[in-house]
């Protein structure tokens, strides 16, 4: 075989072909650093405030954002019932905002769109949130994803999709309204 | 004999290859376990520029959460419209410098270029027919798009490439041992009129030759027509990122200058080297294409992933 | 839901999803 790597074309040896043509812009010019910062992962969000002040927190930032949660039991005060509806923009708002959900269930308008099959896409987004305590003075908020709901309270039928089906999920979704609340935290914070 | 062994074997093998092609799915080519790094469209180019690099990817599917669609890829070619229309309009710096994802589109109306075409495919359809469709897409690289069965939105699975499947096909095809006709018998290697420069010229020239012959990189030579190095599209993000592109007088020997120390340098290879040595080549290194040079070194051609692609799928 | 820190003002979220039989970890990237 034929085949090789030009030695002419390798960084180092094109670098000091170029200075040594004394060329006064290559002096300026640095190679650029590829520094393979490994992004360094967490679960969630941590803080280390108050315990109360950080529900306080999430509350007002989930207010904010138009959603709404299920009261919470006297005996589970961290973890926080949430539900989304999640309006893609070609709906009907364009500014992304989730829409102000009144309690019960029948005032909200519901704009869902029909798939083909006639069943409605669901556009209510369930998350739940919670409040861990790794150590003293550090906790950790938590969110998963709780599944679809429609707001016209159509129960969402997994009908006959096969189990290969059934893992066909856009996590997107989830992910932008997670970036929206970490957002307005950040801001409000 | 011989001879005729050979063109045998050789098309036996490609026949072969094209029915492994045929009988995959895109879902096969996926690791069993990845990352997919997609970029929210209301994010800033420059600010998309420094996820790309500290990724250590050239491109990445683009996500437009107001209307929870998929709204495209970002690629090299991006970045190198943006440069043109600042080199049109170096008055606008501001504009370029909060210009967000989703405002790429209008810089591609504003330098009169056609959009990338983003062709897509499901998961599930067969290997082949999502090459064919990306040879007809210029990106080199087709997004596999399934809907999300409850809600009915898209999901982004990944992005196939010319290099990943060549790559797929390199380490499971065998039959890719018996391609053993010389690459310069087979007719696939671009060597009409071919665009080339030198260390001295201008880098927004070489740019506005990538856009303007449709390539994805420039080879430079001497001026006794030896290959002395390649202009790539990929170079043009370290170009941005050094924020040197407003001194477009820049000579492109310079600009290479930017290149990182991991570079593996430019493959290059005669029109006596068979396509299984190619192949081989493709399974062991990340090459995207190879330099047909002369014996003496002289630039003779060029032979890229989607005409090496191109001959598996429809050579005769 | 698995979170970077903030840099350049951007935030960075993840969740691993399973897709048929593999695994994504779906990454996106956002402004502040």
């Amino acid at each position: 075989s034929t085949i090789s790597i030009l030695p002419t074309s390798l960084p180092q040896i094109h670098r000091a072909n170029m200075l040594a043509q004394g060329l006064p812009a290559a002096s300026k010019i640095s190679p650029l650093v590829n520094k393979k910062s490994k992004t360094k992962w967490h679960f969630g969000i941590r803080s280390r405030s108050y315990p109360l002040d950080v529900m306080g927190e999430i509350y007002i930032a989930l207010k904010n954002l138009g959603a709404e949660w299920a009261r919470p039991s006297e005996e589970d005060l961290w973890t926080i019932r949430v539900r989304w509806k999640y309006d893609n923009g070609s709906i009907n708002n364009n500014n992304g905002n989730m829409t102000m959900i009144s309690n019960n269930s029948n005032n909200i308008n519901s704009t869902n769109t029909m798939t083909s099959s006639n069943d409605a896409i669901p556009d209510l987004m369930k998350m739940v949130i919670q409040l861990f305590q790794i150590e003293t003075n550090n906790y950790l908020v938590d969110f998963k994803f709780d599944g679809w709901e429609n707001s016209n309270g159509q129960v969402v039928t997994n009908s006959n999709i096969s189990e290969d089906e059934m893992s066909t999920f856009s996590a997107y979704p989830f992910l932008h309204l997670t970036t929206r609340l970490i957002m307005e935290l950040a801001v409000n914070s | 004999d011989a001879g005729e062994n050979v063109l045998l074997e050789q098309r036996l093998a490609v026949e072969s290859i094209r029915t492994f092609l045929n009988s995959k799915t895109s879902y096969d080519v996926l690791p069993v376990s990845y990352r997919l790094i997609v970029l929210d469209t209301s994010l800033l180019v420059k600010k998309s520029l420094n996820v790309l690099l500290q990724n250590n990817i050239v491109s990445a599917p683009l996500w437009d959460s107001q209307t929870s669609r998929f709204a495209g890829l970002l690629t090299s070619s991006d970045f190198i419209n943006v440069i043109q229309y600042y080199f049109s309009n170096p008055d606008k710096f501001e504009l370029v410098d909060k210009l967000q994802l989703d405002g790429l589109k209008d810089i591609e109306r504003a330098i009169g270029v056609d959009p990338l075409d983003t062709a897509s495919i499901h998961p599930s359809r067969p290997l082949y027919e999502a090459c064919i469709k990306m040879m007809e897409s210029r990106s080199g690289r087709i997004p596999l798009i399934d809907k999300d069965e409850e809600t009915r939105r898209e999901i982004v699975v990944s992005v196939l490439t010319q290099y990943r499947i060549l790559k797929f096909v390199a380490l499971n095809c065998r039959e890719t041992r018996f391609l053993k006709r010389p690459i310069g018998d087979l007719n696939i290697i671009s060597d009409q009129n071919l665009k080339s420069c030198n260390m001295t010229t201008p880098v927004i020239d070489v740019i506005q030759l990538l856009t303007h012959a449709g390539v994805s990189s420039v080879p430079i030579v001497d001026e006794n027509g030896f290959l002395v190095n390649v202009y790539e599209a990929v170079d043009v993000l370290g170009l941005i990122k050094g924020g040197i592109y407003n001194d477009l007088s820049l000579t492109v020997g310079e600009a290479l200058m930017r290149r990182s120390d991991d570079f593996e340098g430019v493959y290059t290879c005669t029109r006596n080297d068979k396509l299984s040595t190619i192949m081989d080549n493709i399974r062991k290194s990340r090459v995207h294409r190879f330099f047909v040079v002369d014996e003496a070194g002289r630039l003779m051609g060029v032979l890229t992933l989607s005409d090496i692609l191109k001959y598996i799928l429809l050579g005769t | 839901l698995a979170t970077s820190s903030i840099k350049h003002n951007t935030l960075c979220v993840a969740s691993i999803v399973r897709y048929k039989r593999k695994y994504v970890t779906q990454i996106l990237y956002a402004p502040l």
